[in-house]
């Protein structure tokens, strides 16, 4: 459905963003490195079905995001390393992977590894924003590149929710993914407060700051 | 996927 291809390709403009951004300005700062690892974890442990993915959109969308994501690492890693300020990325991921791990745990829909590490995927990926978000509050401002590609990167999980609607209606079993639309709707929460400023800011030519 | 629940989605 829209909503749900919608989603997806904001998912990928938002790399596209970030990978602009950091080879038109030369520079990740801005960037949380502690984030990008964590989206790197969330695609290796939610892709592990990769061999077995049957549709060709998921194929192709799992590996643009995996090999998308390592390629920002190494950008972050090594080409622009000295751009990479790790003073202003102190969040302790520990708390994030501590929660999304005990959550995992507890209720996945299966314990078999594939699942218990895809609820793992989906609980770290709900929350791996926070260090990003973190760094921003720390710096006060972004640059507005920095600022589209959270936006966009924001927008796609939040395009995920009319696309569960929309399916838990048009389609006959009515199934609904607890996991996932807890998971979606606790993401998008965390981005609230990121839209409103974006929203009233950036989308009027101002810089992105906050108040 | 070897997953009854399927995930069909990213």
């Amino acid at each position: 459905n829209i909503f749900r291809v919608l989603g997806d390709f904001s998912h990928l403009a938002s790399i596209f963003i970030l990978l602009h951004k950091i080879q038109q300005l030369k520079s990740c700062s801005g960037i949380s490195f502690k984030s990008q690892v964590l989206y790197m974890l969330v695609y290796i442990t939610r892709y592990l079905d990769l061999p077995w993915t049957s549709s060709p959109y998921n194929f192709i969308f799992k590996v643009l995001f995996i090999s998308s994501e390592l390629y920002i690492i190494y950008l972050m890693a090594r080409a622009y390393k000295p751009t990479n300020d790790p003073n202003l990325d102190t969040f302790h991921v520990e708390f994030l992977l501590g929660f999304a791990g005990l959550l995992a745990l507890l209720f996945p829909y299966k314990y078999t590894i594939l699942e218990v590490f895809w609820a793992f995927s989906i609980w770290l990926e709900s929350v791996a924003i926070l260090p990003q978000l973190f760094m921003l509050q720390r710096t006060g401002e972004a640059e507005a590149m920095t600022a589209h590609y959270i936006a966009a990167l924001g927008m796609y999980r939040a395009l995920y929710i009319p696309n569960w609607i929309y399916r838990y209606f048009s389609e006959p079993t009515h199934k609904v993914d607890t996991i996932a639309v807890t998971a979606g709707i606790l993401q998008t929460i965390l981005y609230s407060d990121f839209f409103w400023i974006y929203y009233t800011k950036v989308m009027r030519g101002e810089k992105f700051k906050l108040p | 996927t070897g997953s009854e629940h399927g995930h069909d989605e990213l």
